[in-house]
């Protein structure tokens, strides 16, 4: 359900179908425990099936998570004389 | 400040878009955010070309990753103009910067760039001031998320992903950042995610910015 769903074509048998779906298995144990912590009627975030379930987490990272921080002066109330303005 | 704003309710921002498989999450909330500044300021609602800063922005590595703030001081030191995004279209992988002959472009002003860790609630009257806020998250637990307000399960100053925040609700029981995603409209909720407010929850607070346009 979940190929044809968000469109995957993982062969049966083959390497890259074992691996997606051991990512897969070990994305479901995840969302047990992420949901774990969600409490009824504060509207908690869920989690589950998504888009990116056949990703192991290093391989979600590597792809999706490129941006590099930097770190910034702490706001102040005299901070906004200093508009980095032409 | 009102319990709830969003600039989408004033029709001033873009339809989400899909970064595919390039870390170009810091130029894609960049250019968003310009995107809504420029139509703030009375002109037309345009979808600027996120390819071309990640192609031109030579202290970033296009989809290989980049920083927001590298990004805007870029911007602002070569007064480069944005192109339209049908212009110079995204192609998902890092290509040679090139400059489309087009009489349209949106140049930048300027930027603010802070650390609002502790103080939310400036951050809130900074973004009805100066539009949308790029920020840095924590964002690997979101490879999971479905719905509802982060509270939990990402850290502060351990930043990796780059968002645009485009309002706030303050009307429920817990308090959100409305956070817009580039990871197409089917994630989410429709490509947006909520984030309490108040904790510096995933590090949303610790490096936000926003272009002056």
């Amino acid at each position: 359900t979940f190929q044809e769903l968000y469109n995957r074509s993982y062969e049966p048998g083959t390497n890259q179908f074992s691996r997606r779906l051991k990512a897969f298995q070990e994305s479901l144990k995840r969302h047990s425990h992420l949901n774990s912590f969600s409490y009824d009627g504060n509207g908690s975030a869920r989690y589950g099936i998504n888009q990116f379930s056949d990703l192991s987490p290093q391989e979600f990272k590597d792809k999706y998570l490129r941006s590099r921080s930097e770190l910034c002066p702490k706001y102040g109330h005299l901070e906004d004389r200093s508009y980095n303005v032409d | 400040l009102p319990s709830r704003f969003d600039w989408r309710d004033k029709n001033v921002v873009t339809p989400v878009r899909s970064q595919q498989t390039c870390g170009g999450c810091w130029a894609f909330s960049v250019v968003e955010g310009i995107e809504t500044a420029y139509a703030v300021k009375g002109n037309p609602l345009v979808k600027l070309s996120v390819q071309q800063v990640i192609d031109c922005s030579y202290r970033n590595q296009g989809c290989n990753g980049g920083s927001t703030i590298s990004a805007l001081y870029w911007l602002n030191q070569t007064h480069v103009k944005l192109v339209k995004e049908s212009e110079y279209p995204f192609k998902a992988v890092t290509g040679t910067c090139h400059f489309p002959p087009s009489s349209f472009g949106v140049s930048i002003k300027g930027y603010v760039a802070y650390d609002f860790s502790d103080r939310e609630d400036v951050m809130m009257e900074k973004l009805i001031e100066f539009g949308p806020l790029a920020v840095t998250v924590d964002a690997l637990s979101w490879q999971d998320y479905l719905g509802g307000i982060i509270q939990h399960h990402c850290s502060s100053q351990e930043a990796n992903h780059a968002v645009l925040i485009t309002g706030f609700d303050r009307t429920g029981p817990v308090p959100y950042w409305i956070v817009r995603n580039s990871w197409g409209a089917s994630w989410g909720n429709e490509g947006y995610v909520y984030v309490k407010i108040g904790e510096n929850v995933c590090g949303i607070a610790d490096t936000v910015s926003a272009a002056i346009v």
